[in-house]
């Protein structure tokens, strides 16, 4: 465990968290992805499914759980809320799940550490994590939306993912066995996607910036 | 405990 592993996860749930909680605040989630949050949920759930049997450490179990629990919330109040649920952008957000799910689970047959069945689910989450962000940046695209909420939650997300990075830097230079070139690459495809929204989020907000001069 | 180490990770 190292300090860019602690930062990386912890930012992962302030990112949760965040959006939970100006949902419940605001009672709105007005430019939020149903299909993105949704992915996210399927991600923790097939990656976890270990949390049963492989214990590793307290640290590891309580971010689990506490991941699936957060994210199945903001689907509860998306889906169920009768408030929150008429703020949900349904006809904007029509992104299909099954052209992200199907090449994932195809990619996660082929390319594999070891063919077993938790192995191929924990490695169909690793493909699906990375692009998983898919729906929420088209829905932005759509609706050119980039508000408070979505950017704050985006911003952490993207920070996430760069401390993990840095955290497989570190591992890589510290651990002389340590290497994982699936999540690597997943990795980098998923920050990738995150910097495309950092620049929709830059116009955006100097678009709002240029808005306010006085002509 | 024979685990591939980015099992470890979240």
């Amino acid at each position: 465990m190292n300090i860019f592993r602690v930062s990386a996860d912890i930012l992962h749930l302030l990112s949760i968290l965040v959006l939970l909680l100006k949902i419940h605040a605001t009672k709105s989630c007005a430019g939020i992805s149903l299909k993105t949050q949704e992915l996210y949920l399927a991600v923790f759930v097939t990656r976890y499914l270990d949390l049963f049997w492989n214990f590793h450490s307290l640290y590891n179990s309580v971010f689990k759980v506490v991941y699936i629990a957060t994210s199945s919330m903001i689907i509860w109040y998306m889906k169920r809320h009768r408030g929150v649920k008429q703020t949900y952008d349904k006809d904007h957000d029509t992104f299909r799940y099954l052209f992200l799910i199907v090449p994932c689970a195809v990619l996660a047959l082929i390319v594999n550490g070891r063919f077993s069945l938790f192995e191929i689910l924990w490695t169909f989450s690793i493909y699906l994590e990375a692009v998983a962000i898919l729906p929420q940046l088209v829905l932005l695209q759509r609706t050119k939306n980039v508000d408070n909420l979505t950017g704050n939650y985006v911003f952490l997300l993207g920070l996430y993912r760069a401390f993990y990075i840095l955290n497989w830097i570190y591992r890589y230079a510290t651990e002389p066995h340590y290497s994982a070139w699936i999540v690597w690459l997943s990795g980098l495809v998923q920050t990738g996607l995150y910097l495309d929204f950092f620049y929709y989020y830059l116009q955006a907000w100097k678009q709002s910036k240029k808005l306010q001069l006085p002509s | 405990a024979a685990e591939p180490a980015e099992k470890d990770e979240l």
